[in-house]
C-alpha cells in the first residue's frame, strides 16, 4: 500500500510537466525511501531519473515495493484537475489497478478525488555507471534555459566547452554562429545567481539543442541547475529538489 | 557533422 501526501500539488504537477514530453509511459517505483522514476525517451537518446524522497512528503507510507505503470498524458489530465496550492495525496493498494489522486484545498472545504487506471509496463532499466566527471558547472537554471532558447533558432547542436576560466556555449548553423561565455562568480547575498565551476580537466561536449531545451522544462523546479561533463560521455543535467532530484542524461554527438 | 549517439552505447541494460 502506498500513501503519499504532498503539502503542495505544484511540486508533483511541475515534475510531471517537466518529463511528459520525453516519456509517455513509465513505472513509478514506490519504496519505503520514496518515489522514483527512470525512463528513456522513445529515441533512446536521453534518460530521465526522478527521485522524490519520503521526507519530502508530509506523510508517506509504502509497506511493499510497488511499480505503478502510468501514462503521463493521462496523469497530466488528472493533475490539471487540482490547484497548485492544493494538498495532494497519492494512494494505491498493493494490487490496485488504479492510482487514487486526491486534492484538498488549503481552506479544507473542498475535496476532490480521481482514479487513474494503471498499466502493465515492461520497462527496460538502465544501469548508470559511476562516472568521473571532468567538470561540474552549477549555474542559474534560468540562464541555462535562456542559452538553450537563444541557440535553438541557430543550430541543432550546442557545444559546451569548460575550462577553469569559464564555460562557453557555442552553436553553429546555416545562418551563422553564436557563443555565450559564463565566468565563475559568487554573490553571498544571492547564491542562486552564482555560477560555480569544479574542474579536473578541460572538457568539450556537443549535444542536441532540442533535448537540452526539453530538459529546461524543469527550470521552475529549481533556481540552480548542475551540468556534469566527461569527454565522450553522456551529460548529466541535474535539478535539485527540496527532497530528491530530477536528473536528465543525454548522449553526446560525436564525430564519426 | 557529429552524429547523435544512442544512450544504450553508454549505459547497460539491467
Amino acid at each position: 500500500m502506498l500513501e503519499g501526501k504532498l503539502e503542495q500539488a505544484s511540486l508533483f504537477k511541475k515534475v510531471v510537466e517537466a518529463v511528459r514530453e520525453l516519456v509517455q509511459d513509465c513505472n513509478f517505483d514506490c519504496t519505503e525511501n520514496g518515489l522514483a522514476l527512470q525512463a528513456m525517451d522513445t529515441s533512446h537518446v536521453s534518460l530521465v531519473s526522478l527521485l522524490l524522497t519520503a521526507d519530502g512528503f508530509s506523510e508517506y507510507r509504502c509497506d511493499r515495493n510497488l511499480a505503478l505503470g502510468i501514462n503521463l498524458v493521462s496523469l497530466t489530465k488528472i493533475l490539471r484537475c487540482g490547484n497548485n496550492e492544493d494538498i495532494l495525496t497519492l494512494e494505491a493498494g498493493d494490487s490496485a489497478d488504479s492510482l487514487v489522486v486526491r486534492f484538498e484545498n488549503t481552506q479544507q472545504d473542498r475535496m476532490s478525488e480521481y482514479a487513474l487506471k494503471l498499466m502493465d509496463i515492461d520497462q527496460e532499466h538502465l544501469g548508470i555507471p559511476e562516472t568521473e566527471y571532468a567538470a561540474s558547472i552549477t549555474m542559474p537554471s534560468t540562464e541555462f534555459q535562456r542559452i538553450c532558447r537563444d541557440m535553438q533558432s541557430i543550430s541543432e547542436s550546442i557545444t559546451i566547452d569548460c575550462t577553469k576560466g569559464g564555460v562557453k556555449f557555442t552553436c553553429e548553423g546555416d545562418i551563422g554562429s553564436g557563443s555565450v561565455t559564463l565566468k565563475p562568480n559568487s554573490s553571498a547575498d544571492k547564491p542562486e545567481l552564482c555560477t560555480k565551476i569544479d574542474l579536473s580537466e578541460p572538457v568539450s561536449l556537443t549535444l542536441s539543442t532540442k533535448y537540452l531545451l526539453n530538459f529546461c522544462k524543469a527550470t521552475g523546479l529549481s533556481q540552480q541547475v548542475t551540468l556534469k561533463l566527461a569527454d565522450e560521455n553522456p551529460i548529466l543535467v541535474e535539478y535539485p529538489l527540496s527532497a530528491g532530484h530530477l536528473r536528465f542524461y543525454l548522449a553526446p554527438k560525436l564525430d564519426e | 557533422t557529429p552524429i547523435q549517439n544512442d544512450l544504450g552505447e553508454f549505459f547497460s541494460m539491467i
